[in-house]
């Protein structure tokens, strides 16, 4: 049984890979969806911390919440989903 | 459950809906299906009423886009956010849009449609056996014409079942050419293109000339995505190239090698390490018909759900069968209350064979008009109260709609004009007449009447004479439908049968009356009225209209009063 090929890994072009790190992946998904720079009724803009806002997700999503970026919250983001934000301002 | 602020609803329980324009993932019969079943998700379950529109500006107007697609919310290709709409409301509000970066099908796998062959419209059945060999995509192999076929069984050489799948070849979707299919080589912008292009346009849309030069002619069509079309990538709806050749190594079918996210991708071309033409294979797709069900709740006013196995749960999931849960369905009622009394159905037209089922559902209005359809009714000055029209036909490029004395107009912008006293313009003619059409040829105006018609030219009329002068049988009560046939003939209907006549000779052609059924399948065999408009032929039965195109497909069904009166 020969070693595994050592697979290459080459650029596509024109590939939407989203090659973010999961933090990135979590700003750009909260602030997508809603959960941070919610803008308050009265106007103020408020940064709600992420790990507040990550407890929002994971309630909505049905998930632990523990506030963490953790694996089942990571693989939920990565999931195809409707556009509409969970949270509107 | 939740609602939008303000618990945001329609103020009415008749909504209707528009499609603006298709996918090429998948026949436009398909998607039709796809947002009417969608549709009736939530009115199965509220008084809400679904009625398609074809025109003009209607509650919910969906449409497909790629990335930037015209609102402040771009798409984000393949994958990822699939698609959004927005609650009640005017203008955008209500709308609903899909992201054609996706693969839109039934949910689990290529859903192909198949046309003409002997299998009438069935879907492929994948794999199937082809002399012996197993086939899990359309193949053009047994043909010399190029054209994608597939079988409908899973053994061709057993049961010869065999229909065409989509292919540029064989069709084009929306554009302006009546689905024409490409002509190839075509001349675009003083260069010649021997297939599909994106060329000229910024949405990504493949498209073609549907005849050897668009500069001169401007005809175009979008083009269908074979079934074996690439997803996303740099070579969106082009074919997947076998064999192809990567890092020196030669493919026969999709790999995920040279990625570290799995995914399934080939080359387009002979060559990727050459070309770097590539996309994503085909997988199981999106079914348009969960996504479409879950952003009409949007349109309807339901916001996203914290139930995992609700509909409007903001992630995807393929389910087979009813997709609403309970909390939908508290959620929806909550906004329109429960549907109330028994499903109005329409009379069931006594149509020839396979015709499309008519709406199902008239709309309360239909209602109202019906009822007053049973007493004698007072000439309205509303053309949309009215449910039967004595008599329609196109007269100097305009419809006219005829009944009880007086006539509409819709000019070819859709403004509709009148009540106009018919005795004002024809004053020979009674206060009914059933049928009425204008010679190409001469301008002439041919109107029909019980057993009498007129001919009239200019101001000049000739008549009333018997419709037996024109060879018509003696015992013939009326002519119910008429409709021009090339230079010179028209053809004349009266339920089961027509008769063409000649109208130079002013008499019918022999070998008549002929079968409507035989020539006109799919249409209802009663219609009261029939004419010919903007390159269509148009049956009406009640409130609706089946439109057949020049190839005898029916291709619509729809309201008289809704797409044609444009009410």
């Amino acid at each position: 049984w020969c070693l595994p090929l050592k697979s290459v890994f080459v650029t596509f072009p024109g590939d939407v890979i989203k090659n973010m790190t999961n933090t990135q992946l979590a700003d750009e998904y909260l602030k997508r969806y809603g959960y941070v720079d919610v803008l308050q009724r009265s106007g103020l803009q408020a940064v709600i911390s992420n790990a507040k806002a990550l407890k929002k997700l994971q309630r909505q999503l049905g998930l632990e919440e523990t506030g963490l970026l953790d694996q089942p919250t990571v693989d939920a983001m990565k999931q195809p989903r409707c556009g509409v934000p969970d949270i509107r301002n | 459950y939740k609602t939008f602020d303000g618990d945001l609803k329609w103020d009415h329980t008749d909504v209707t809906y528009r499609i603006l324009n298709y996918s090429p993932d998948m026949e436009a019969s398909l998607i039709d299906d796809a947002f009417a079943r969608a549709f009736k998700v939530w009115s199965d379950v509220t008084p809400l009423t679904f009625t398609r529109l074809f025109d003009g500006i209607a509650d919910i107007m969906i449409s497909f886009g790629k990335l930037d697609h015209g609102d402040p919310y771009p798409f984000d290709g393949k994958d990822g956010l699939l698609a959004h709409a927005y609650p009640p409301g005017e203008g955008t509000q209500g709308d609903a849009h899909f992201d054609d970066d996706e693969y839109w099908t039934l949910g689990s796998g290529p859903a192909i449609q198949t046309r003409y062959g002997n299998a009438e419209g069935a879907m492929c059945h994948f794999p199937f056996l082809f002399e012996g060999t197993s086939y899990s995509t359309c193949t053009t192999e047994g043909r010399t014409d190029g054209l994608p076929w597939c079988s409908t069984t899973a053994d061709y050489d057993k049961d010869k079942k065999f229909g065409f799948c989509p292919s540029e070849l064989l069709f084009t979707f929306d554009g302006n050419s009546n689905e024409a299919p490409c002509v190839f080589p075509f001349v675009f912008d003083g260069k010649k293109y021997d297939s599909c292009t994106t060329e000229g346009r910024n949405d990504g849309y493949r498209w073609c000339s549907t005849t050897a030069n668009f500069d001169t002619d401007k005809k175009y069509g979008f083009c269908p995505n074979r079934d074996t079309a690439v997803i996303g990538g740099n070579s969106e709806g082009e074919p997947c190239h076998f064999p192809f050749t990567f890092l020196g190594n030669t493919y026969s079918s999709c790999t995920s090698e040279g990625r570290n996210d799995g995914k399934l991708w080939c080359g387009t071309t002979s060559n990727y390490d050459t070309d770097k033409k590539w996309g994503f294979c085909p997988d199981r797709g999106y079914s348009l018909f969960l996504v479409a069900a879950h952003e009409f709740g949007h349109a309807l006013g339901l916001d996203h759900s914290n139930i995992k196995d609700a509909l409007m749960y903001p992630m995807y999931k393929y389910v087979e069968g009813f997709p609403l849960h309970r909390d939908d369905i508290d959620g929806i009622q909550y906004l329109y209350g429960p549907r109330t009394g028994p499903e109005p159905t329409a009379p069931q037209p006594r149509t020839t064979t396979s015709s499309p089922v008519v709406p199902t559902k008239p709309s309360p209005s239909d209602k109202t008009t019906t009822a007053s359809t049973t007493t004698q009714v007072v000439p309205s000055d509303d053309a949309c109260q009215i449910k039967e029209f004595d008599a329609i036909t196109e007269i100097q490029k305009e419809l006219h709609f005829f009944k009880d004395g007086r006539y509409w107009k819709i000019s070819g912008n859709g403004e509709r004009k009148g009540p106009f006293m018919i005795s004002a313009k024809w004053p020979a003619l009674p206060a009914v007449i059933n049928s009425a059409f204008e010679d190409h040829l001469t301008k002439k105006i041919y109107f029909f009447s019980e057993r009498q018609f007129w001919v009239y030219s200019g101001n000049d009329v000739l008549g009333p004479r018997k419709i037996e002068k024109l060879g018509l049988p003696s015992d013939l009560d009326k002519v119910e439908g008429s409709m021009q046939r090339g230079k010179g003939k028209v053809l004349l209907f009266n339920g089961e049968n027509f008769w063409r006549l000649d109208v130079k000779a002013q008499l019918i052609d022999r070998g008549y009356p002929r079968f409507t059924d035989a020539a006109f399948g799919g249409v209802p065999i009663d219609s009261h009225d029939v004419f010919l408009y903007k390159g269509f032929f148009y049956f009406c039965r009640e409130s609706f209209y089946w439109r057949m195109n020049a190839k005898r497909q029916v291709d619509r069904v729809g309201y008289v009063k809704y797409d044609l009166l444009k009410c």
